[in-house]
Order: structure tokens, then sequence, then C-alpha cells
């Protein structure tokens, strides 16, 4: 749905308890409205996120002021979607 | 597709594709294969789980169930490619005819049918159920925190908008309440597997407390065997473990409470994570996907069959 555009997916590593407790204090920002599809577990346990477009700046300036690493899993999610119904259309097609 | 054969088992398909898939499947394999319905969704959604019995009175039986949360839809795709195995390997794999002569197996593939008729319609996203909480504008609850297993715990939200909301009372949620009256009404099922996705691991309980479950080692050590045979093909790195020691603590879990019945093999697996899609695996991924897992789906039920209890 055209809800998800530009939406990112942030692959997050927390390198210590402190990190993962930190990234559970973004899961608590409810006006961010972030979706977490794997969330906080332990230290060396990555940590997905979708983040919607209007969150994205504020998420990663909380991550880098806190010198947690993330890297873009996903660059734009609605891309995605679209290509996964691309393929579902064409197969049902064939 | 008319048969199970020309069925595409490399795409993703919607609740009526699904459940057409099961009718020819039956079709096909009268004497192999049944379909129950073991109850209706929020949204008035019968609830299918199919049935493979060579014979005898309730036998001594394997659950198998995917898609409780709707989004991961790779594991109802594995559900369908396991139903076809199943017919396929019946009378041709010894070890897998050894299994089914001597137990049953019930498979539900479409756990959340609500849940995931909105992934197609709505919100590709959707992982809850469908359930309405009075007082609140947001819908569903976490099928996987409803059970009556440390329900209301830590590892789980009173939050209505939570995606891991655990509803207002154990088994409030009619999808969950349905396998929760089937096991207790079987009474002889003695191994419960519940397939999620994404991130490659195998668990046992508990999730809602420190612990240890009594069997701790033999899970350990059937969860170390299935990890290998899951592994062997095509090198997918699984972890193995407990799920508060491995994840974190969830509480309110499917297997937690099923273990908490007796049912010893209780296990719940988290698939693929290439590192780059999440939720969104690629179609092409879904037969490799279930060609591991069935490898370690035979590992917990050839120990099911060979260590009876």
């Amino acid at each position: 749905s055209c809800s998800s555009m530009r939406h990112q997916v942030l692959r997050i590593s927390v390198d210590d308890e402190a990190q993962v407790q930190k990234v559970k204090e973004l899961e608590d920002l409810e006006h961010l409205q972030l979706d977490f599809w794997r969330g906080p577990a332990r230290p060396g346990f990555p940590i997905d996120v979708r983040v919607p477009f209007p969150s994205i700046q504020a998420v990663k300036v909380f991550l880098e002021a806190h010198g947690i690493r993330y890297t873009i899993m996903i660059e734009d999610v609605q891309l995605l979607l679209d290509e996964e119904q691309e393929q579902m259309f064409a197969s049902q097609g064939r | 597709a008319r048969t199970t054969s020309t069925f595409n088992y490399a795409t993703y398909h919607t609740l009526e594709e699904i459940y057409d898939f099961m009718d020819i499947l039956v079709a096909e394999h009268p004497q192999l294969v049944s379909k129950l319905q073991i109850g209706s969704s929020y949204e008035g959604r019968p609830i299918y789980v199919l049935k493979f019995s060579t014979g005898g009175n309730n036998r001594p039986a394997i659950w198998i169930d995917t898609g409780i949360h709707s989004r991961e839809w790779v594991t109802q795709a594995s559900g369908v490619w396991f139903a076809k195995k199943i017919t396929e390997d019946y009378g041709q794999d010894p070890a897998f005819t050894a299994i089914l002569d001597n137990l049953d197996i019930f498979l539900e593939i479409v756990t959340n049918p609500d849940g995931f008729a909105f992934t197609h319609s709505e919100n590709r996203m959707w992982r809850k159920t469908r359930s309405r909480t009075s007082g609140s504008f947001c819908v569903g609850v976490d099928p996987n925190r409803n059970w009556d297993a440390g329900f209301g715990g830590a590892g789980a939200s009173s939050n209505p908008c939570s995606e891991t909301y655990h509803g207002k009372f154990p088994n409030s949620e009619v999808e969950v309440k349905s396998i929760v009256d089937f096991v207790n009404d079987h009474g002889n099922i003695k191994a419960f597997i519940s397939i999620h996705s994404y991130s490659q691991l195998l668990l046992y309980p508990y999730g809602y407390k420190t612990e240890a479950p009594a069997d701790k080692d033999e899970l350990d050590q059937i969860s170390k065997s299935a990890v290998a045979a899951l592994t062997s093909l095509y090198g997918t790195k699984f972890q193995y473990g407990s799920i508060i020691t491995t994840i974190y603590q969830a509480s309110g879990g499917t297997i937690d409470w099923t273990y908490n019945q007796g049912i010893k093999y209780s296990f719940s697996f988290e698939l693929r994570d290439t590192g780059r899609y999440g939720f969104l695996l690629p179609a092409s991924q879904i037969i490799p996907t279930a060609q591991e897992t069935w490898l370690a789906l035979l590992t917990i039920m050839e120990h099911t069959l060979n260590h009876p209890y």
C-alpha cells in the first residue's frame, strides 16, 4: 500500500546491554510509529525496525548520538512490496 | 491449479488459493488426508487443519502450525509445501513412512486467517489477529502472547496498540482457543511445533520464566540434531535454546502452554533471515526454506516416534 512509501528498515547492531536498553527506549516512543520486525533481545542479536519516512531522521540521529551502529537493510519497503505483488500476479498469470 | 502437481509452490498465495489447495490435496489423497474445521476466526473465516493419518484410533500425534503471525508469509507457504511433501514421501521415504504408520500429523497452515487476509488486502505488515478491543481504536491481539502460560507477564504488552498486546484474558482470541480446545479434546498430542519467521532459531520452553523445563537436556539435544539436519542442506545457520535465554522474555506463548500441558516435544521455529528482506523474503526462497525446515521437522518427528511417553 502507498502507506509504506519510503519506509526504511534499519538493521541495528547492539554491542552491549546498555545499547539494547537504549533501543528499547526507542520502542516506547509511540509517536515515531516504529514497527520492530526483530525486537531488542540481547547484545550481538540484530534488531530490525521499520521506520516511517517522517521518523527516519530522528531515529538515525538518536542512534548516532548514542554510538549505536546501524545499516539500511531495506531502502524503500514499498518497492519490495510492489515487487512481491508483481511476482504474485505474474505467477497467477502463468 | 487443478492438481497439487501443477500448484506453484514458489510463489505466495492468497487465503482462498491455500484453502483451494487443501481441498485438492484431500481429493487426491482421500485415504491419507482429511480436512478438519477446528473453529471460525473472529471475522467468521473457517479455521482448517489437515489431518494426515494411516489409520488407528486417536493415535499419538504431531501438531505443526504456520502463520500464527500473519505477515510471516514464508511460514504459510512452507506449510503448503509440507502438506504436499507428506503425501509425496509417505510410502516412498522409509523413515517418514514409519512415522506416519504410527503417528498422526495435524497441520494448520493458516493459523490466523483474518490477519492473513488483511496482509493481502490492506496491510502486508499485519501481525496480530483482527479482533476489536472495547475502549480502544486499535485492532488485534498478538496470538503468541494470548496463551495461558505466564499470561500478562513481562515480554507482552497490555497496550492494545502494541504489536505484542496480550489481549484481555488468556485464550480470548478464538484462533488460540480453537487450538486449545483441539489439543485438550485430542489428548494424545506428543509433539507441538509452531512455526514463525524470521531469525533462524529453533526454540523450546520457556519464554515467560527463567526456570528451565524439566526435559531441557533432551530438548536441547533434539534441537542440536534438528539444526544440524537443517544446516546440512544449504548451510543456513540456526541458533537454538530456550526462548528466554536465546532471544528475550515473552509471556503467554504457544509452546510454553503446550509444554505445561505435558506435550514434551514443544518447539518453535523462526525461519530464514537473509539479512536483506526481513518478512519480505522473495518467493524464490520459499522452497529452499521449506526443504531445510522439513529436515529439522523430520528429526523432531523421528525422535517423537522413537521415544514414546
